[in-house]
């Protein structure tokens, strides 16, 4: 349980005063050593207020060195978290949440009126006075980009492994695994051998927690959404290129699965008020992959229709995946040579890219909207599990 | 209304986030 100090006796006016030399103390405290759960509870992004707060006094006594060393001081505190808990979702997305937000601040209060259309009138008084910290604020939008990168490579790290059993191998639907097709070992996608499989519940239990990690710590829901965008897109190539690569996933069972496994996931980005992401549209090629697997694929109507319908694979995967498609059993037939070839005429025209495989570490490039805060710097109390009693509030 | 200060604010200078941390890392170095 958090205890809040409050002390607002004194006509509190949103700035924190420290001696220099505890600057290090306020760094360790507040950056270096904090653990996210201290701070569980209370506003998310405090740590980021009450950097700005600190910024804002030195500001206001015009202390160039103090505000340029503090800054200094946390840019590097954050980046020594980083390098401490590089695998850590948790720590790395909290991280974004207070770099972001001190960003956000340090436009919402820097005078420059296009930042402060939605600000109250409270809010442009708690503005920067003397110094002007454009240059730092690029340093901070620069480290916003290192920890989103970060975040994304520990989240695909975590979701990597799961994604062929997940998407192409478990078989959720009852009754489709009489209907796989012979003389296929069902293939493990690991190195060894062993019960390494995934569901998709377990995909999304994944997501869902990865969600509620970054709502919590406020990250911007601008960036959740490209966050989500970024894992759909690997989603959809590791699962792509390894049903380009096998011949025992390249069914009409397994088309079936798929179609139904992307549903669940489009159903959770709905839930979760993320179908604007642009999270559904990165899983096209998958989609297309799925469709070209369960229609029919023997009459020049049937070439038309797969041509119409696949646009978002190129005519190499519809290809290759037509030669690897393998039949349920012995009355449905392969797919003819005539048929492929009917397929390569109808597609000539088109400009595709040569590469079969897509890049799954692909990565799309992160914006970071502005976001102001309702809060107001004075309405900020420091819960004394902060161990900062030293800072004084001006 | 919003305060405007009389005179212009003065530009801080940053070094990039490279230079900020070869500084770091010299200081480190330094250091015992």
């Amino acid at each position: 349980r958090q205890v809040t100090v409050q002390r607002k006796e004194k006509n509190f006016q949103g700035m924190l005063e420290y001696y220099k030399e505890d600057e290090p103390l306020l760094i360790r405290n507040l950056v270096t050593d904090l653990k996210p759960q201290t701070l569980s509870g209370t506003v998310p992004c405090l740590p980021a207020y009450i950097l700005y707060m600190c910024i804002r006094h030195a500001d206001y006594v015009n202390d160039d060195l103090k505000v340029h060393s503090l800054l200094t001081s946390t840019i590097n505190g954050v980046k020594k978290v980083l390098k401490k808990h590089n695998d850590d979702f948790e720590m790395t997305s909290f991280w974004l949440s207070n770099t972001c937000r001190l960003l956000h601040c340090l436009k919402q209060y820097s005078g420059d009126e296009g930042f402060m259309t939605q600000n109250t009138p409270k809010q442009n008084e708690h503005c920067l006075k003397n110094f002007d910290l454009t240059e730092y604020r690029q340093v901070l939008s620069d480290l916003s980009i290192q920890i989103y990168q970060q975040l994304i490579k520990i989240a695909e790290g975590m979701l990597q492994p799961m994604i062929v059993s997940a998407m192409l191998e478990n078989e959720s639907i009852q009754g489709l695994s009489g209907v796989k097709p012979t003389g296929y070992r069902k293939r493990s996608s690991s190195m060894v051998d062993g019960d390494n499989s995934y569901s998709l519940d377990a995909i999304i239990r994944q997501m869902n927690s990865f969600h509620s990690v970054m709502c919590d710590q406020g990250l911007d829901p601008e960036i959740i959404q490209q966050v989500f965008k970024q894992l759909f897109y690997m989603i959809n190539a590791v699962a792509l290129n390894n049903l380009l690569l096998r011949k025992d996933v390249c069914s009409w069972s397994t088309g079936m699965q798929l179609r139904y496994n992307i549903s669940q996931l489009e159903e959770w980005l709905r839930g979760k008020n993320l179908h604007q992401s642009g999270a559904a549209e990165t899983m096209e090629p998958l989609i297309h992959a799925a469709q070209l697997l369960q229609l029919k694929k023997k009459t020049p109507e049937d070439a038309e229709a797969i041509c119409t319908l696949c646009t978002s694979l190129s005519t190499q995967q519809i290809v290759k995946i037509l030669n690897l498609y393998t039949p349920l059993n012995e009355f449905e037939e392969r797919v003819t040579v005539a048929f492929i070839r009917t397929i390569q005429a109808q597609l000539q025209d088109r400009n595709d890219p040569q590469q079969l495989l897509l890049d799954f570490k692909h990565m799309f490039p992160v914006l970071f909207p502005f976001n102001p805060s309702s809060l107001t710097m004075d309405s900020i109390h420091i819960p004394a599990a902060l161990n900062l009693e030293f800072l004084n509030e001006v | 209304t919003s305060q405007r200060p009389a005179r212009p604010r003065v530009l801080l200078k940053a070094p990039t986030l490279a230079e900020m941390e070869e500084m770091n890392i010299s200081e480190e170095e330094e250091s015992p």
